[in-house]
């Protein structure tokens, strides 16, 4: 079963976001806002309960300079080790897939299996390298990502995939797990006489006291 | 857990762009706290596509570097807000801003100590003005400094100042909690700890019952 991206957002409404003041001025859109980036998330099946969408997608039509900052937590989940691996090894990446429902923490060799799995899927999909996919997981620890769910769902999410302002929201909303409303934000600035575009989304609502490196 | 995903169109040098990426990242998401629990899956990825037709930044120390540093913090900060005001269970935001301190990296520790401190945060949902669970949790942060130069407002309303207490309306300051719990505002604590240049700025909630609730039924 699969929602489509044009319901994502009904779930659950946007977040108030409390920008600092500056120079650059709010516009819409999140993770699309940016040249040259589409989004997209969709209901795969993962979730325990309910139907709200579980699978986000955003890539980038060029090979972009990638970053990473990861949780310092020694027991790191799955998709974190292996994001870590994949920007020790490469400068730019070109996919990050969210799911929701399942953290991935804790599964051992089999959960970072699952990750391996998921990663070369999608680069297949995309026609990309596996480590330019990077993966991230939300939900419950010590439970496996649902993966037939998780792969039977991305032919479709990629054909989802969409740079405008209703692809970020429904990224926005499938990453969400128990928030009550979904985080996304862009801003446009000037950089050296050039107008540039920053924009994000993000989850999170419980377990929440970040160190990450 | 909390998760992030970061996109730009400048055209930024990998070293460059991993270290504007963590100097944000500290001042933002590493800067809000709800439950005090450090989750195995937290993490932020960003992409600059460069696709803006902006010049290369290659030097941190450009003023380019920094237009975009700037730019970057303030959407991570939005973001980073956004997810303490949705804390489980949170009526309101807490904001806190310590000043005053001989760094950045200093102001931050002591005024993270404050956003997390549980005595606090129960003060707050108590809609409770109360000044010495402030002044303790910046006494414990591990940052020195002299108590006799603390100074502690809520909102407007000074309620500590060169480290004695001050009379004030405890109605109305409670009458301030209470305000923001009811709508979901923010709270903001302003603490100085000397005359130091280093300032800082960390985000949380107020607890409630329903975070217990919330996590009770939440099950591995």
């Amino acid at each position: 079963v699969a929602s489509t991206a044009n319901e994502a957002w009904n779930y659950i409404p946007a977040a108030p976001i409390f920008l600092p003041e500056g120079s650059w001025k709010q516009i819409p859109g999140g993770v699309t806002a940016a040249k040259g980036f589409n989004a997209a998330g969709m209901y795969g099946g993962l979730r325990a309960k309910g139907e709200k969408p579980d699978l986000a997608l955003v890539t980038c039509d060029v090979d972009a300079i990638s970053a990473g900052a990861f949780t310092t937590n020694v027991v790191a989940a799955a998709p974190v080790i292996y994001c870590k691996k994949a920007l020790d090894f490469t400068p730019t990446a070109r996919a990050v897939l969210i799911n929701a429902g399942q953290a991935n923490a804790a599964t051992g060799d089999a959960g970072y299996q699952d990750v391996i799995e998921s990663s070369s899927a999608l680069a297949k999909l995309l026609q990309l390298k596996p480590e330019e996919v990077l993966i991230e997981s939300t939900g419950v620890i010590g439970q496996r990502i649902k993966k037939e769910a998780l792969l039977n769902s991305l032919p479709k999410l990629v054909n989802l995939l969409s740079p405008t302002i209703e692809g970020a929201d429904s990224a926005a909303v499938a990453i969400t797990t128990t928030d009550l409303v979904s985080k996304s934000v862009a801003i446009e600035s000037e950089v050296g006489g050039t107008r540039i575009r920053v924009g994000g989304m993000a989850k999170g609502s419980g377990m929440i006291h970040p160190n990450m490196a | 857990t909390m998760l992030g995903v970061i996109t730009t169109d400048a055209l930024v040098t990998s070293t460059v762009w991993r270290k504007m990426v963590q100097v944000a990242v500290n001042r933002s998401f590493n800067q809000i706290t709800v439950d005090g629990d450090t989750s195995t899956n937290d993490a932020v990825i960003a992409l600059a596509s460069g696709l803006s037709g902006s010049n290369k930044i290659s030097s941190l120390n450009s003023s380019e570097a920094k237009q975009l540093q700037e730019c970057l913090d303030a959407v991570m900060q939005g973001l980073a807000k956004s997810i303490a005001w949705d804390g489980e269970g949170a009526t309101c935001l807490i904001e806190v801003t310590v000043t005053g301190a001989s760094c950045e990296a200093e102001a931050a520790k002591i005024a993270r100590s404050v956003a997390s401190s549980s005595l606090t945060k129960a003060a707050v949902y108590g809609r409770d003005p109360n000044w010495g669970r402030i002044a303790c949790a910046a006494g414990y942060a591990g940052i020195p400094f002299e108590a006799s130069k603390l100074r502690i407002s809520l909102g407007d309303i000074l309620l500590m100042d060169g480290g004695q207490p001050l009379p004030f309306d405890r109605a109305v300051a409670s009458n301030y909690l209470r305000k923001a719990g009811e709508t979901h505002g923010t709270v903001k604590i302003q603490i100085s700890i000397g005359d130091g240049p280093g300032s800082g700025l960390a985000w949380g909630c107020d607890l409630s019952y329903d975070y217990v609730k919330i996590n009770a039924e939440y099950t591995t």
